[in-house]
């Protein structure tokens, strides 16, 4: 465990929790995709197969319980919860999953390191990830005006993007053998995937004005 | 060699 690493986990740790705890406390989830939580909710549902067959670390099990429950959680709020439900924003929200899971799950089938269910699920986790945020990048664009935890939002999982990409490279100079293909170029799609938000996030920042993303 | 370390990370 590295502090890039680190550092990748609890920002990604927050933006999930800062997430749920929004729409937790003020019974809403206004500019927030359903589309983009449900794929990450299969993402982890599929990354995490192996959780209860290789025991890693307890951190590494701790951290997965938390990713998959909080996931779940904010699905199910904005499915089931009878406040929540109401302020989702269900016309604008209209990227169909099965576009982003089609190509993955054909990707994973021919790009994955073993042809096992377990390591095509995995390497299907790691390209849907890479897209899911897509849904949400639409939708911000769509209703123009972002509040600040949906902006914090995207900008906590963009620094987790960033602090990984560290990480790899950290990794790959101190440890032998260090080689991930399958990680790091879905990685970086999915880094160069908030790099368009990042730019207006800074702006909006730098100006001290409110949140806008061109049309 | 294989890598077993890939699942390390989260």
């Amino acid at each position: 465990m590295n502090i890039f690493r680190l550092a990748g986990d609890m920002t990604h740790l927050m933006s999930v929790l800062v997430l749920l705890l929004k729409i937790h406390t003020i019974k809403s989830c206004a500019g927030i995709s359903l589309k983009t939580q449900e794929l990450y909710a299969l993402v982890f549902a599929t990354r995490y197969l192996d959780i209860f067959t290789d025991f890693i670390s307890v951190y590494n099990t701790i951290m997965k319980l938390i990713f998959l429950g909080s996931s779940f959680s904010i699905v199910w709020y904005m499915r089931r919860h009878k406040l929540v439900r109401r302020s989702y924003d269900k016309e604008q929200d209209t990227f169909r999953h099965f576009f982003l899971v089609l190509p993955c799950l054909l990707l994973a089938l021919v790009m994955n390191e073993k042809f096992t269910f377990k390591e095509v699920m995995w390497a299907f986790s790691l390209y849907l990830e890479a897209v899911a945020i897509l849904p949400q990048l639409v939708l911000l664009q769509r209703t123009k005006n972002i509040d600040n935890l949906t902006g914090q939002y995207v900008f906590l999982l963009g620094a987790y993007r960033a602090f990984y990409i560290f990480n790899w490279i950290y990794r790959y100079f101190t440890e032998p053998h260090y080689v991930h293909w399958i990680t790091w170029i879905s990685g970086l799609v999915q880094t160069l995937l908030y790099a368009d938000f990042f730019y207006y996030y800074f702006n909006s920042w730098k100006n001290n004005v409110k949140l806008h993303l061109p049309a | 060699p294989q890598n077993n370390d890939k699942k390390d990370e989260l």
